[in-house]
């Protein structure tokens, strides 16, 4: 299972479609301070079903729409695709390439997609439950995160094994 | 269910104490079980002891050293139970530029099993990457992706 | 009490704001009170509007812009209430090499009524320092200072 | 106010009596991770009368002795002085040069002095109380806190002010 391509449009400072090919081997995303490089990281796990706005440093869900710069003006929709090479089959689906979408309007209306076909959100969670890109796992580790594991307690470490198990 | 947690919980013991020294140059680390006989509901305790250090409780060691036992640890679970696809933002921030270049070396060990984005601003790191990509923000408030020459990020980097 | 409250919190509000836009070339930032009825248990409400963007709450700034601005607060205390003393143990972590040269050149300007004592990894912030201590463990697990000659470590900086 | 001199024997990692003089212009700190750099700022911290073991990472006090290391035996006793310029008296001292000794032992004895007369903690504590250097100022920033502003309630920073006050 490789993520081949991201799409970004509308979400947080991503106004403008944005497309990233991901080729083989290790990616390096670079830029200067709030150029959006975090966004993208977000982009990915709410793409992949985050519900909790602080988890994307939101107050709300509806933070995460872009809300305008000097020269622009805020947009309604925030949208963001994410297609898997899954010819191994590792994501539970019969399809050799797997695509995700997230739709959230400012109204506070969302819909997903899975393969063009409109679905639940749940749908996308299950998809990727069984993985290892599940909420309580390692895969996405975000800036200024990696010391909780060390301020966390005992108890709360034990989700990283039980999601990797 | 408890059986599966024991079974992934000493792979990745035993991965991560295998890691540490490779990671640090020596020393030691484990990981233990706050309560064996409960493996529904028990936690997981972490020692680390740098080498030639003495062992001492986690919140004495540097910052560095935290991020290196915290990486070590991720590294520990992705040989035990290998993710497709790891993303990493900025987690090298607190490393000294040795420990950005073990870094670096270690992503690349895991690097055919896992697909890694790695979001950075250490010139060490962007050595250790295959393809980079660049965000910009030349209209105000709005990212755009522009192509970063890895072989320039590369050659300045290591100038 | 109350009074020297007020008249302090205005004099840090009015610095931060006129340092703000030139810690960020641009944009705008204010302190506020919570509650300005009650001076002995109000609270202080910051907002930052970094050059081009919409003002939001401070939680979407990004890392190196939350360090940033909590580096201009730093700067509007000192300007106010200048300490004689200040030790910052790699504050600039999350900075980006533009905003850690503007970091260095803020201390600069304050080094006449302030001692800095700045702990760094960062090539650009050696670049700011008048004299260099290094801290080195040759003996492991004890801590010696070793001489660090100033211009090696920035010529190999501005490299 | 000017530090002049700090010297560290048996605290944390400096088993070994160190001597750092300062100069005029702005003091660089560089080595690599767990070399002692932080340890550095600890030892100020803890001469100027810091009483929580939290702060100086440790779980309670005598932790920040030399414990000892793969050579070494632990020490059984930290010590740590600062000698300060006092010519402007910017500390209410007749001194023009104010010397702060802080020695803690194994056994939970520790001893205090200024200007190599024994006094209590709160004699310390008082001296700098005033001249900007107190507990909630923004005179040292630890490893990591800088964020803490932000993550700070509106309440707490308060305390920021108060001191500048
Ligand atoms: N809904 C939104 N609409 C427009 N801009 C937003 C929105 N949410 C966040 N932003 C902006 O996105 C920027 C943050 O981007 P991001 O966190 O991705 O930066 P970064 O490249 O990771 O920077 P750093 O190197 O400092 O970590 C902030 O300046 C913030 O104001
Ligand atoms: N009581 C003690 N006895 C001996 N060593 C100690 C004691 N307390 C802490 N240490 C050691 O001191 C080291 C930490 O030093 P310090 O935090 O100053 O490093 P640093 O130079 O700031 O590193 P970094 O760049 O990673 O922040 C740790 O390795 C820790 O094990
Ligand atoms: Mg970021
Ligand atoms: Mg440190």
């Amino acid at each position: 299972m490789q993520l081949k391509t991201l799409e970004i449009s509308g979400f947080k400072s991503f106004a403008d479609k944005t497309t990233i090919q991901f080729n083989h081997g290790i990616t390096g995303i670079v830029g200067p301070n709030g150029s959006g490089k975090s966004n993208i990281t977000e982009a990915i796990r709410w793409a992949l079903g985050e519900q909790s706005a602080k988890n994307l440093r939101g107050g709300k869900m509806p933070d995460i729409i872009f809300a305008g710069s000097n020269a622009r003006k805020p947009l309604n929709r925030a949208e963001v695709s994410l297609t898997f090479d899954n010819q191994d089959h590792q994501l539970k689906s019969d399809y050799d390439e797997v695509n995700v979408s997230r739709v959230l309007y400012r109204d506070g209306t969302s819909t997903f997609y899975l393969n063009q076909k409109s679905c639940r959100l749940r749908d996308i969670v299950n998809l990727f439950m069984d993985s290892g890109l599940g909420r309580e796992s390692f895969s996405i580790i975000s800036q200024g995160k990696i010391a909780a594991i060390f301020n966390s307690k005992p108890a709360q470490r034990r989700g990283i094994i039980e999601e990797a198990a | 269910v408890g059986q599966r947690f024991k079974a992934t919980f000493e792979a990745t013991a035993k991965a991560f104490a295998e890691i540490f020294p490779l990671m640090f140059g020596g020393g030691q680390a484990n990981l233990s079980l706050t309560d064996p006989t409960d493996l529904l509901t028990t936690g997981i305790e972490i020692t680390a002891q740098p080498p030639g250090k003495k062992l001492q409780q986690l919140s004495l060691l540097s910052g560095g050293e935290q991020a290196l036992t915290a990486i070590t640890l991720l590294f520990a679970i992705i040989n035990v139970r290998p993710v497709p696809l790891c993303i990493l933002d900025e987690v090298e921030a607190a490393l000294d530029e040795a420990n950005v270049a073990h870094f670096g070396r270690f992503l690349k060990r895991y690097d055919q099993q896992t697909q890694f984005i790695v979001i950075t601003h250490r010139k060490g790191t962007m050595m250790a990457m295959d393809v980079l990509f660049g965000v910009a923000m030349q209209e105000s408030g709005v990212s755009k992706m522009v192509s970063v020459a890895l072989e320039d990020a590369q050659r300045e980097a290591s100038a």
